[in-house]
């Protein structure tokens, strides 16, 4: 039987609000020792995804990047806790990332599902 | 019988040398859409890894950090064209990582494995 999300995700995920300035990003993700942000609103709704590679913009643009709205991706690709870790496994690769914020019923972030999350089931040898 | 890493890897990797500013390192990322730079000396022999992770320190610190020198890692872990995913996919996990350059025997760099490559051997069912 193919293994859900649930049981191979990391069970927090580091958010951040898109007014926030790329330097407190950066601090976040140093900190965190991770390469990916959920961007929220004041209610919690996800309205992005701020990744390393993101932040990267503002050393080649600093003059043009200030906030995370101003470099973050705003069409989410996410998954579930329920879903097969086949189908999100093809997001990743269908898309070229690295991470998908994983959402429960109401969209609230739960965790995130990362390359090196889905490596851990080949490296037990499945 | 278990694949190889040859057979799901990378078979570019985008090097750059310690000199060159972070600037040059980000704009090579970016146009690569990748989040990995592998460090070589001027005989091409590797000599560390720089990664989006480490150009955002230049966000943190832009007075402190000029150089991919200044905040490369030295010690990288590599892989081989002949070795067993599972091998691999273990080194991703137990150093917190999301790629291994893939060395010849004369390590010389000859492609990357990264997380993304192995979470294909779950999208197809292996
Ligand atoms: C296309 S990837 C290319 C670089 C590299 N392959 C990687 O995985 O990060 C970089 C872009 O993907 C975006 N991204 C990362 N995860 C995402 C997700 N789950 N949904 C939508 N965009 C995402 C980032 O915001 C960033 O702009
Ligand atoms: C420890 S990870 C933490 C962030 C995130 N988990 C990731 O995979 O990038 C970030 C650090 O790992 C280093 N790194 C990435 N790939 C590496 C490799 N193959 N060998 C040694 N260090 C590596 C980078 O230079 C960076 O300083």
């Amino acid at each position: 039987k193919t293994p859900r999300v649930r049981e191979i995700m990391d069970r927090t995920a580091v958010s951040i609000t898109g007014d926030q300035p790329v330097t407190a990003a950066a601090a976040k993700l140093l900190r965190g020792e991770t390469n990916h942000l959920v961007v929220v609103d004041a209610n919690g709704a996800v309205t992005g995804i701020v990744t390393t590679f993101d932040i990267s913009k503002a050393v080649l643009r600093p003059e043009k990047v200030r906030s995370v709205a101003d470099v973050m991706t705003r069409r989410v690709v996410s998954t579930t806790p329920d879903e097969p870790v086949d189908i999100a496994a093809q997001k990743l690769e269908r898309n070229n990332i690295s991470a998908l914020p994983v959402l429960d019923g109401e969209r609230r972030v739960i965790g995130m599902l990362t390359g090196t999350n889905l490596s851990r089931l080949i490296g037990r040898g499945r």
